[in-house]
């Protein structure tokens, strides 16, 4: 699974 | 960035504002659930502890920034300069009953089991109930003052539309984030009794009073 290496939301 | 993810950020960053003003000017924090607010600081924390590790944008790091003082110092006139007002009878919602099953829940469920990780997931899962101490308050008290409700508006709009952001994302960008996504939808869920209210009543110049 593509981990969501950075979350860019507030 | 997307035009709802900005006008969700803005009806955020409005909700605080008006939350703020209602204080200053009321010099009272009447009617405002303390525990939200130190739910929602704990929230900002947790997530933001990236700030100084990852930099997206100026913009990205300034929301955090004001996102986080603001929590605490909403705290602090709740709690210090103004808790002669404070009504902490009806604000009696046990925050324990929503920290300890979403503590656990995002060591259960999260995206990677890594400290940063987890207590992102940890907030995002907060965030989503967050706002259940105040709805509870506003219940007990049978109302709420109409600027308060205009700061419950601003605020459950804030994640319907970042919703819509996650919709345009899924299929403009390809983004999806399962996590976000599925608290963000108990999130703005929570909202709907008093959307309801705010959309029947406040709108028509009446004041949000709920059906005793």
């Amino acid at each position: 699974e593509d981990v969501l290496d950075i979350h860019d939301e507030l | 960035m997307n035009v709802f993810r900005l006008l969700g950020d803005m009806s955020h960053l409005l909700a605080i504002l008006i939350l703020l003003l209602k204080m200053w000017k009321t010099r009272s924090c009447a009617g405002i659930s303390g525990k939200t607010q130190i739910l929602f600081a704990l929230v900002f924390t947790t997530r933001y502890l990236d700030l100084f590790s990852s930099f997206i944008s100026i913009y990205n790091t300034t929301m955090k920034l004001f996102f986080i003082a603001s929590s605490y110092f909403t705290i602090f006139l709740m709690y210090s300069k103004f808790k002669a007002t404070y009504d902490s009878n009806h604000d009696s919602f046990r925050m324990e009953f929503l920290v300890v099953p979403v503590g656990g829940l995002a060591f259960l469920v999260n995206h990677e089991f890594l400290p940063l990780e987890i207590l992102w997931t940890f907030s995002i899962y907060l965030e989503s109930v967050a706002i259940l101490p105040q709805l509870f308050m506003v219940s007990k008290t049978g109302e709420a003052e109409t600027i308060t409700s205009h700061y419950l508006f601003a605020l459950g709009s804030y994640r319907l539309l970042y919703i819509f952001n996650w919709v345009y994302r899924y299929y403009f960008d390809g983004f999806f984030d399962l996590i976000a996504v599925v608290a963000g939808c108990v999130q703005t869920i929570l909202y709907c009794d008093f959307f309801y209210l705010y959309i029947t009543k406040v709108l028509k110049g009446k004041k949000l009073s709920l059906p005793a």
